[in-house]
């Protein structure tokens, strides 16, 4: 474990947090009679989470974590394992079944097909994988699959053009967990001997490639002090 | 190829 690793974990846990922040506030709004003003600003306007999105996290933990039992590593590897699986089974559930939460979520912006994100994924980790065993066919779906999984999401940000600012936080967040996990390979590259995941390493770049054009905005945006906003 | 720890990222 090195410094980049473990911020990049945490970068991650921050925007589960963040998001979780962002249903509990949406949620607070269900038995009052006049809802706080946040969840007013988030009842009138959409969420702007992407369900899509986080469907194909779900899936991607799902099936990247399939040895949580079976492979021990370390109690801070199985309790994060756990907390991902958690959270992202139990935003799905929200932005599905609670009335309040669901209510806020644009279900006629948020349109990408999982299919086709899926099926490419799937075919993919098919033909190239390290070992063609279940599980790590599996494994390497779940790398392929969380390299785009964010596409959903990025899509509905620039559909709605009004980006809320803790969606904003959330992907900035997504977006620095990954670029800190590559500053992680590059020292590991250097400091353990015969570390070499080429599979891991390019799919890792091209998903925090896709961040760039959002990274771009967002640092405008701070450096000139206004909201955030995507061009159409 | 893993010689260094096996999936020993999240």
């Amino acid at each position: 474990m090195n410094i980049f690793r473990l911020a990049g974990d945490m970068t991650h846990l921050m925007s589960v947090l963040v998001l979780l922040l962002k249903i509990h506030t949406i949620k607070s709004c269900a038995g009052k009679s006049y809802p706080c003003s946040l969840c007013f600003i988030l009842l009138e306007s959409s969420s702007g989470i992407s369900l899509k999105t986080q469907e194909l996290y779900a899936l991607v933990f799902a099936t990247r974590y399939l040895d949580i039992f079976t492979d021990f590593i370390s109690v801070y590897n199985t309790i994060m394992k756990l907390i991902f699986l958690g959270s992202s089974f139990s935003i799905v559930w929200y932005i599905r079944r609670h009335k309040i939460v669901r209510r806020s979520y644009d279900k006629d912006q948020d349109t990408f097909r999982h299919f086709f994100l899926v099926l490419p994924c799937l075919l993919l980790a098919l033909i190239i994988n390290e070992k063609f065993t279940f599980k790590e066919v599996l494994w390497t779906f779940s790398l392929y699959l969380e390299a785009v999984a964010i596409l959903p999401q990025l899509i509905l940000l620039q559909r709605t053009r009004n980006i809320d600012n803790l969606t904003g936080q959330y992907v900035f967040l997504l977006g620095a967990y990954r670029a800190l996990y590559i500053l992680n390979w590059i020292y590991r590259y250097f400091t353990e001997p015969h570390y070499v995941h080429w599979i891991t390493w390019i799919s890792g770049l091209v998903q925090t490639l896709l961040y760039a054009d959002f990274f771009y905005y967002y640092f405008s945006s701070l450096k000139n002090n206004v909201k955030l906003k995507l061009p159409a | 190829a893993k010689d260094s720890g096996e999936h020993d990222e999240l």
